[in-house]
């Protein structure tokens, strides 16, 4: 474990935490993708599957965080697509998710590490992460603004990844670990996000909103 | 078979 491999779980733990706050404590999931929720909750299901194929006792912080990662998003997914569904924008939320777990499917099949079945769908949910984000930028772009809590969301979700790469850059120089798939992926992923750490960063920080032109 | 790559990260 490495400070930035530290730091990226802290920032992801927090994203989600803050998520949840949002919309507990607004009790409305306005400007939030469940599509984006949705696909998430496919990523850490698909890539913690080993919890459920022969579930060991917790006896390490790794297994609690898999625990913690898959019960939150699913928890946050009910929020959106049950309890607070009145508030849910589907209208603006039209990104087709098949769009995005189609391709990512078919190159896990295709590109990956072994051809097994645990390892096509741990590869399957890094390719979805790095795109997984898509429907909720693309919301925000229909909406033309952000919330500022939704914006400390994405700030959190999208540092995660990044801290993620200099994690990786540590390990292949001190460790010469390396996890090529698992690194193209993380990259393309936080490239997605440069557009709205630039509006994060000139806008947010000043405590103005983030406006898009519509 | 060679071994499957532990992905060590969450």
């Amino acid at each position: 474990m490495n400070i930035f491999r530290l730091f990226g779980d802290l920032s992801h733990l927090a994203a989600i935490a803050i998520l949840l706050l949002k919309i507990w404590k607004t009790r409305s999931c306005a400007g939030v993708s469940g599509k984006t929720q949705l696909l998430f909750a496919v990523c850490f299901i698909t890539r913690y599957i080993d919890l459920f194929l022969h579930f060991v006792s917790l006896y390490n912080t790794e297994k609690v965080m898999k625990l913690i990662y898959i019960s939150a998003s699913v928890f946050t997914c009910y929020l959106i697509f049950f309890k607070f569904k009145a508030t849910y924008d589907g209208n603006h939320d039209s990104m087709r998710a098949e769009f995005l777990i189609v391709p990512a499917a078919g190159l896990a099949c295709l590109i990956n590490t072994k051809f097994d079945a645990i390892e096509i769908l741990w590869t399957f949910s890094i390719y979805l992460e790095a795109v997984a984000i898509l429907p909720q930028l693309f919301l925000i772009s229909k909406t033309g603004e952000a919330e500022t809590i939704t914006s400390h969301y994405l700030f959190a979700q999208g540092s995660y990844r990044a801290l993620y790469i200099l994690n990786w850059i540590y390990r292949y120089h001190y460790e010469s670990h390396v996890d090529t798939i698992a690194i193209v992926a993380g990259v393309v992923q936080t490239i997605l996000y440069c557009d709205f750490f630039y509006l994060y960063i000139t806008k947010v920080v000043k405590g103005q909103k983030i406006v898009l032109p519509a | 078979p060679e071994p499957i790559p532990d992905h060590d990260e969450l």
